[in-house]
């Protein structure tokens, strides 16, 4: 999950 | 319908699907076509070759990330998607995010003068000279002419970058059976749309056959990604967009 900050962050907002 | 998948939910995904790729798309169709032939000059050419290798690189980059994150956002919106674990929604953009940047370039390529849209205007292959991979370039290049060629609509389009993206081939995916599952309804919806759209019947095969073009060209590109990295560390780790460094690194 570390290794995949940012694509784990994208993932996690709501989608806009 | 086939493996006991109706046609109305055979309908629904497909709705889900064209749905989310029309609203993730960076440029609607119009908006391309108007764009199709407003080409860089012969000056924007040059400057672009006169740049240095790793400003272009960077510039590449950002382009390629950028896209990246509207494909981000349709996989969020494809149904079941958000309904798999989080390892597999990570695996599965890991490996097919640039996979369906290629797919959806094809929109953005005009296969009458073989050119690109990059930074607002279309331009052709000399535009990358100054990368230092004319090899992938040229790859990249042949494989939208090819995928042009076989005039897809946009609803196929859409349905095809979700077969790409929803795989099982990815390694380590934890609930293989729950993508395979969801891969099946995609390539069945997509099935049935080309069926209707193509006098051709081999259609659908012909756009299977182009799927290990797609992830040799990602193979190619972590190849260069990581020639140039080796003469330029210091680019990629400072000035190269962290998403990008996080996927391809």
């Amino acid at each position: 999950k570390e290794k995949h900050k940012i694509l784990h962050q994208l993932l996690q907002n709501s989608t806009s | 319908g086939p493996n006991n998948v109706s046609m109305g939910e055979l309908d629904r995904i497909a709705q889900n699907i064209i749905k989310s790729h029309l609203e993730t798309c960076q440029y609607t169709t119009e908006e391309l076509q108007q764009l199709a032939w407003q080409t860089h000059s012969y000056e924007e050419v040059k400057m672009y070759q006169s740049k240095p290798r790793d400003v272009l690189w960077q510039q590449c980059a950002i382009q390629i990330t950028h896209a990246i994150q509207y494909v981000v956002e349709f996989a969020k919106r494809i149904s079941g998607f958000m309904e798999l674990c989080q390892n597999d929604q990570i695996l599965l953009l890991k490996s097919g995010c640039l996979e369906v940047v290629l797919v959806r370039m094809c929109r953005a390529f005009n296969p009458l003068n073989n050119t690109v849209l990059f930074e607002g205007k279309y331009g052709g292959m000399q535009m990358f000279k100054a990368l230092g991979c004319d090899d992938l370039v040229s790859a990249v290049f042949d494989f939208a002419k090819s995928l042009c060629s076989l005039q897809l609509t946009e609803e196929e389009i859409a349905l095809f970058s979700a077969a790409v993206l929803i795989s099982t081939d990815r390694p380590w995916l934890m609930e293989p059976r729950k993508v395979q599952k969801l891969q099946e309804k995609i390539y069945f919806a997509l099935q049935h749309i080309m069926q209707k759209n193509h006098m051709d019947e081999d259609a659908l095969a012909k756009l299977i056959s182009r799927i290990p073009t797609l992830s040799a060209l990602c193979t190619l590109h972590t190849e260069e990604l990581q020639a140039f990295q080796q003469l330029h560390p210091e680019t990629v780790n400072v000035l190269f967009p962290p998403l990008y460094k996080e996927l391809f690194n």
